[in-house]
């Protein structure tokens, strides 16, 4: 579907994207930790979205199995490529 | 107005309530913790009540000030008269 195609694209795309609601806490403390430790991830809130959201999620769940936010997707080879997965490994080991 | 009477009404007669929503980890955590501690709240799950979930969400904020989930009221005064505010002090602070 167009849908599907869009979030295989912006995946791609993109080292890291964390699907979020505003209002969870969960996807909040996800947000915080990428801050923490210095990723700037691409957020998608998905309860911003109109009548979108709930099919993004159901788009989500198709592709990962996982129905739930915070869905976090990392490219750990695009973040070795810009240099940035080492910081975050060592950063994330010093916790 | 009617709606608040019965919240006043609801934590009145329960010596431990819960707000929560069933799809919220905040929430789920809330009450396993008092599943673990040996207490049985009265939970209330907003997003099961249709419409009237967001009126006492509502009701909630104006008695409150809090606008979120959980929502968590214990009476210490009940709980100390049915022999159960000890085992809940002493076991909270062997955690
Ligand atoms: N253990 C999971 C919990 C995920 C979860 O239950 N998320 C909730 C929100 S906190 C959810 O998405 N519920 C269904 C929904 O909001 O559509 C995690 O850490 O990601
Ligand atoms: N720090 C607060 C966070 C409460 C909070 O932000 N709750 C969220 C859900 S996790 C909420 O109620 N958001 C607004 C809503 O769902 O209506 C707590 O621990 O209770
Ligand atoms: S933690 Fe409450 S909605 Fe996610």
């Amino acid at each position: 579907s167009r849908l599907e195609e869009s979030v295989k694209k912006t995946i791609d795309e993109n080292p890291v994207v964390v699907y979020s609601k505003t209002w969870c806490s969960y996807s909040s403390e996800v947000k915080s930790l990428f801050k923490r430790l210095g990723v700037q991830p691409l957020v998608i809130e998905l309860d911003e979205l109109g009548p979108q959201g709930p099919q993004l999620q159901k788009v989500l769940e198709r592709l990962t199995g996982q129905h739930t936010v915070p869905n976090v997707f990392i490219d750990t080879v695009k973040l070795y490529r810009k240099g940035e997965l080492e910081p975050l490994l060592s950063e994330v080991g010093n916790k």
